[in-house]
């Protein structure tokens, strides 16, 4: 473990945070993607589904929980509470899953360390976690007037990616024999479909206005 | 062990 690491975590668990309180506080979840968020839920399960026999650490293990706990809410919050429902952005979020999910079941199936169920729904885990912030980007691109806890969101999962990427470097340079290409490469993938977003998010707090992506 | 290895992280 190391510091990269460690705040590519507390970032990622930040983002979540903050979405869930945006949507308990103002029983609202206008402007935020179902079809993302559902996907995070999968991603979730189908990676942490050796909860229970691969004990690696406490640390990993309490994380993969309240991911799943916290993204569970959100799902919840989203689909069955009974305001909370009501703003939903339905029209928008149109994004299909199966765009999504079809090419990453069949990557999974073709480019894997080992053929076991349990290694393909990881890496299938993987590369859905690489795409599954697109429905996310459409809607924001939809909506034009992003509002500030939203783009907060979006940012701080980004952040959440490039240090991870900061985390490969250190463990590559320090960790004899470490490699990881399939994560590596899905990673960055992951991180470069923000760029366009942090571009924006940049300007608009420079120039302290409001956070506008162009159509 | 290497499988092990690449599934330390999040």
């Amino acid at each position: 473990m190391n510091l990269f690491r460690f705040a590519g975590d507390i970032l990622h668990l930040l983002s979540i945070l903050v979405l869930l309180l945006k949507i308990h506080a103002t029983k609202s979840c206008a402007g935020i993607s179902l079809k993302t968020q559902e996907l995070y839920l999968a991603v979730f399960i189908t990676r942490y589904l050796d909860l229970f026999w691969n004990f690696h650490s406490l640390y990993n293990s309490v994380f993969k929980v309240v991911y799943i706990g916290t993204t569970s809410m959100i799902v919840w919050y989203m689909r069955r509470h009974r305001n909370v429902k009501l703003t939903y952005d339905r029209d928008h979020d149109t994004f299909r899953y199966l765009f999504l999910v079809a090419p990453c079941a069949v990557l999974s199936l073709l480019i894997n360390a080992r053929y076991n169920l349990f290694e393909i729904l990881w890496t299938f885990s993987i590369y859905l976690e690489a795409v599954a912030i697109l429905p996310q980007l459409v809607l924001l691109q939809r909506t034009k007037n992003v509002d500030n806890l939203t783009g907060n969101y979006v940012f701080l999962l980004g952040l959440y990616r490039a240090f991870y990427i900061l985390n490969w470097v250190y463990r590559f340079a320090t960790e004899p024999g470490y490699s990881a290409w399939l994560v590596w490469i899905s990673g960055l993938i992951q991180t470069g479909l923000y760029l366009d977003f942090f571009y924006y998010y940049v300007q608009a707090w420079k120039q302290s206005k409001k956070l506008q992506l162009p159509s | 062990n290497k499988s092990k290895k690449k599934k330390d992280e999040l």
